[in-house]
């Protein structure tokens, strides 16, 4: 592991005699490899690095005696300090309903999300009715109706566009007496200006306390695209992270964290709906550095 | 980078920057950096061929044509991790064969996510392709078993299985795969012609552990990229082509049956050069 392989740089170094401020490189060089293997994006991981050296000469690390323990630490505290600091909550807002947007890339998870966070929010004591606002996708509708039986939370998916079904949505849990309802919308692109403005103006229409932006948490250098654009266009709240149960190293968090300050509020871990947990920076920065 | 006006240190770290953030990973990066200082290259437009033929050179001896038996039924498995665009890989694989003449029919293999099966239906119509189906929760080694039956009674050629997403680290899962192929040979008497893994290319280095993976579970014979309509470059597919010898077949790009084609070395080279 990283930790193992700092040691090692620093034993070899050391049988060279003292160590010196420009030993530091050679495990800043192990470090970047490991973030970037990691999927943390290059700009992201370069400006961490800055910090950790700037830290370990301050910090005199090369005089220490255990340096390679001593970096790791700094390192672990930068990564959580951009990772991200207490437990976020998910924010209902005043109204009745509270209005949750799912929105993110194709593929990404929103629907299975959906259902996922509609079970947190039941047994929070909350009543749910889950919005099929995807108009587009083949089946997608009846994808959250058969989640939605699963969990016995109502899906409401009558109208021809977003709009019409998210402003029928709003009657009817209403008149169910929800407190929130949680809208799955349609897999887009971050360039596609369309589809972006789409989402625009539903978020400017119905004003939702929470606009969560799924990710694929495979996801590569890209990450830094799609949550800068997402994160322009629309008032994003957070972040979900999912398909974390595989051993993807998952820096895309770090990336994302770090371009857009938005919290990352849960992680998707399996397919079942019980498999989202909440976001721990700590756990997670033992997760991105393998 | 190809209107700096010399190739110097600046220009190398804005190569290794822009290389790195496409996803080639930073084995190849460091590889491809080192032999433009070997060579001692001198002009941009001189860079830009190196580069091109760098890349270009990892495609050697790839055939990225697809195994049809002629005469025969042939089965293509495509297979992967949750959400890379397996099923709508089907659909359009079925519309592209369709028009080239060939008589495909659709197994519904996903018989676990809420929908598959209405999902690739939905698709079959579409594109005016047979779909065979179970219900929800049958084992999906029966479902394909029907398909080439009734592919042999419909008088069809090509078998494409769609299957559902799986991580590669669910051991249970790879056993399901190899119980599809194990059916399909037992049922033909010869192995799927094709199982295509699915990759997205918004996806990062953990795409290599997934390909690793699944080829020990079965014979990989062809990647299908997908997604390279977004701003992600799928650098990661050079590392998987050099590392595992298996062709990329086809890309799509983009949502609509007819966002596929053929596989083109130089075509997704051009495009991923900065
Ligand atoms: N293993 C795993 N699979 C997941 C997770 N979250 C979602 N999936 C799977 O990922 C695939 C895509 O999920 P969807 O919910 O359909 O994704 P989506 O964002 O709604 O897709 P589009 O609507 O097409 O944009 C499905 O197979 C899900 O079961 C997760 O945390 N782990
Ligand atoms: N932009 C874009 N979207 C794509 C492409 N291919 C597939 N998609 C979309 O990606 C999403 C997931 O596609 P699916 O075909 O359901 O993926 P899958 O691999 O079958 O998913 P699971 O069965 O849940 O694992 C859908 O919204 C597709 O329309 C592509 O080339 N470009
Ligand atoms: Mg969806
Ligand atoms: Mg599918």
């Amino acid at each position: 592991n990283l930790t193992g392989r700092l040691q090692d740089i620093f034993r070899r170094l050391r049988g060279k005699g003292r160590l010196s401020e420009k030993d530091i490189e050679e495990a800043l060089r192990e470090i970047r490899q490991a973030l970037l293997e990691a999927d943390a994006h290059y700009k992201v991981v370069k400006e961490l690095l800055n910090n950790v050296k700037a830290k370990a000469l301050q910090e005199e690390v090369f005089r220490s005696v255990t340096p390679a323990e001593q970096i790791i630490k700094i390192l672990y505290y930068e990564l959580i300090n951009i990772l991200g600091g207490d437990r976020s909550n998910i924010n209902l807002g005043v109204r009745k309903p509270g209005i949750i947007f799912l929105v993110g890339l194709q593929g990404s998870g929103k629907t299975t999300t959906a259902a996922k966070l509609a079970y947190r929010l039941l047994q929070e004591q909350r009543r749910v009715v889950l919005v099929g606002a995807d108009t587009f996708r083949p089946a997608a509708g009846k994808q959250l109706k058969v989640l939605g039986e699963k969990i016995k939370v109502p899906v409401y998916l009558e109208g021809k566009t977003p709009q019409e079904i998210i402003e029928g949505a709003i009657k009817f849990s209403q008149e169910k007496l929800a407190d929130v309802m949680i809208v799955d919308t349609t897999g887009r692109l971050h360039i596609d200006d369309e589809m972006m403005k789409e989402l625009e103006d539903l978020s400017k229409r119905f004003e939702p306390s929470e606009i969560l932006l799924v990710v694929d948490g495979m996801t590569g250098q890209d990450a830094v695209n799609i949550a800068e654009k997402f994160n322009e266009i629309l008032p994003i709240t957070g972040v979900i992270l999912t398909k974390l149960d595989g051993d993807a190293r998952g820096g895309a968090a770090l990336s994302i964290k770090a371009v857009t300050g938005k919290p990352i509020k849960f992680i998707g871990v399996g397919e079942k709906i019980e498999d989202l947990e909440y976001f721990y920076p700590d756990r997670f920065a033992s997760r991105i550095l393998g | 980078i190809f209107s700096f006006s010399k190739i110097d240190d600046d220009l190398l770290d804005e190569l290794e920057m822009e290389l790195i953030q496409s996803d080639l990973g930073l084995e190849l990066t460091n590889q491809l950096i080192n032999e433009i200082k070997r060579q001692k290259i001198t002009s941009t437009s001189e860079l830009r061929d190196f580069m091109f033929n760098f890349f270009l050179s990892i495609f050697n001896g790839m055939n990225s044509q697809l195994n049809i038996i002629p005469e025969k039924i042939n089965v293509f498995i495509y297979l992967g991790v949750n959400g890379t665009g397996k099923t709508s890989a089907v659909g359009k694989m079925a519309y592209y064969l369709k028009n080239m003449g060939y008589s495909p029919i659709i197994a519904a293999g996903d018989t676990f996510r809420a929908a598959a099966i209405d999902q690739i239906k939905l698709w079959g119509e579409r594109v005016g392709v047979d779909v065979i189906a179970q219900k929800e929760g049958a084992d999906p080694a029966s479902v394909v078993y029907n398909a080439i039956e009734a592919a042999k009674a419909r008088n069809k050629n090509i078998l494409l299985v769609d299957t559902a997403g799986r991580m590669h680290t669910k051991s249970n899962l790879l056993e399901e795969l190899k119980k599809i192929e194990r059916v399909v040979e037992k049922t033909l008497g010869y192995k799927a012609s094709e199982n295509l893994i699915v990759v997205d290319a918004t996806l990062g280095q953990n795409v290599i552990k997934q390909v690793e993976t699944f080829r020990n579970a079965v014979d990989l014979t062809g990647v299908i990229l997908t997604k390279l309509d977004g701003t992600a470059k799928g650098g990661v597919i050079f590392n998987i082509v050099k590392t595992f010898k298996i062709p990329v077949k086809f890309v799509s790009i983009g949502e609509d049956k007819d966002d596929f084609e053929p596989f083109d070395p130089k075509e997704f080279i051009e495009s991923f050069l900065p």
